[in-house]
């Protein structure tokens, strides 16, 4: 099993600090600065990083996408070219080795299945940038829309930041994973719909451990109280963890390989 | 009295609430879109709003000055010049009232005292945008820099952003308010440096009061407890009031006229 898993969004959102949560990992390290000498980020890069994971008895070789860097350099005009050419190239490498005479027995699959796109907690929805962006993502990848530190919302104020974010996806026409597809009966249908009223996912991601009432769990402890990111009232995680790792891990591989994959590999063999 | 502060921050930092609570009134609308259709900000406009506040017995005119659309475009590349134009407008507009001959006996005041500029809590310290438009505004008017939504910080991590902030504008050498003078003695030193170990204030600000355990309070709701904006441990609210309404208003003032005008003044007449 290879899972290819890409992650964007301005730092600081807590991006690396979810992964590790979901995947009860160290795989990604933060990538803040952690001196005033160091330079700012100029440019983005793209960097992928591997590890192994058991999920109930499922090998699983896990590769995540980080793009440090993304969104906060002064000018971000065509920000989003250096990804999308990154998910295009992993297509044209499984294509070249699929178009081969002698083709090995396995060949090793590094096409972006999922693609986590972060949005900023502020209650403003989505920023000319994330609009641009996700354009552009929806058309070659399967994109989970997420609102990173959703802690700092009220129970009203997320519900009607994710009502907003819906509203803005469909005005401008992003189309977001679950896709409708005519081989789809009454029941895909439905479970699709179900889905799309979760997103986007508002969830908080904490690596550190805090035991209230003799019960442990992961969470944040502030000075007013201690959340619990595995509790459905404090935090989507648990929804966000169930639908990557289990439900839809499948799907969103599948989905990858018969949907976005076949496209490339139609307007490439066209040209 | 005329007190001018002039807020700058993305859009969704708390800006308008915190003024709003800071003043006990309604001055600042939230410059948010309410609906998908209406178009995202392009530019970035610059809008004082006036009202009248008595605060123990004094009756002070004050202006808000709020910049919507800061930072929230595409490329940000001198986004700062509009915001430095319109401070040394009110700067020479003061100039020109002071060389006519026949001079109002009052000259209205619309030099822009202080500037609240607004940092996100990510973590992260200050981004590339903060670091350029704070090397600007620091020349033209007293800067004092502010986490907003401390909310989302627990106590660790609020004290260690705080830290990373004063060396980062040590390091890129910002001169942020208060300044050390050749008149000042041993005991406005000390004052100084006691004001600077609190840069940046990290507050929650709020409108929306809440009753706990009998006492009524002005706070945020959230799924594991209950924050009082007022409570010292929460947020820096009541440090940062005190300090612009009370103790350094009348400092704010005079440090315009006595540094930053006769700055521009000498400029002006020697060009
Ligand atoms: N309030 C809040 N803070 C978080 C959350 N997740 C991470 N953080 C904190 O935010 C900071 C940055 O997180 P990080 O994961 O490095 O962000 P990244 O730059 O997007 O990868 C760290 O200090 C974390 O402790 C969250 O869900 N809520
Ligand atoms: N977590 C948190 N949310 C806040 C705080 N202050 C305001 N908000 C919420 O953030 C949203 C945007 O606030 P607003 O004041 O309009 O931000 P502005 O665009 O910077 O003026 C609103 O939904 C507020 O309820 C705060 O201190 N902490």
């Amino acid at each position: 099993f290879q899972f290819n898993l890409m992650v964007i969004g301005r730092s600081g959102l807590g991006k690396s600090t979810l992964i590790n949560t979901l995947f009860a990992s160290n795989l990604m390290q933060s990538s803040a600065r952690t001196s005033p000498e160091q330079p700012l980020p100029q440019t983005m890069e793209i960097e992928p990083k591997s590890c192994l994971i058991e999920e109930n008895n499922v090998r699983l070789e896990l590769t995540c996408i980080d793009t440090p860097g993304f969104g906060d350099v002064l000018d971000n005009e065509k920000c989003w070219d250096p990804i999308i050419k990154y998910i295009k190239d992993q297509h044209s490498t499984y294509l070249r080795s699929e178009l081969t005479a002698k083709r090995p027995l396995f060949t090793p699959d590094t096409r972006v299945h999922a693609c986590l796109y972060f949005i900023q907690p502020t209650g403003k929805g989505l920023r000319s940038l994330d609009i641009l962006v996700l354009r552009k993502l929806c058309e070659v990848v399967n994109v989970i829309p997420v609102i990173g530190k959703a802690d700092a919302l009220t129970s009203d104020e997320k519900r009607a930041l994710k009502t907003r974010i819906r509203e803005e996806l469909n005005f401008h026409r992003l189309r977001c994973y679950p896709y409708d597809l005519e081989t789809h009966d009454e029941d895909d249908r439905k479970s699709n719909a179900l889905i799309r009223d979760m997103l986007p996912f508002a969830v908080v991601g904490s690596t550190k451990e805090y035991t209230v009432d003799g019960t442990t769990f992961l969470g944040r402890k502030t000075r007013w109280g201690t959340l619990n990111i595995e509790d459905p009232e404090h935090s989507e995680f648990i929804y966000l963890r169930d639908f990557l790792t289990r439900t839809h891990l499948q799907d969103l591989i599948d989905t990858t390989s018969q949907i976005h994959y076949e496209t490339f590999r139609c307007r490439q063999l066209n040209a």
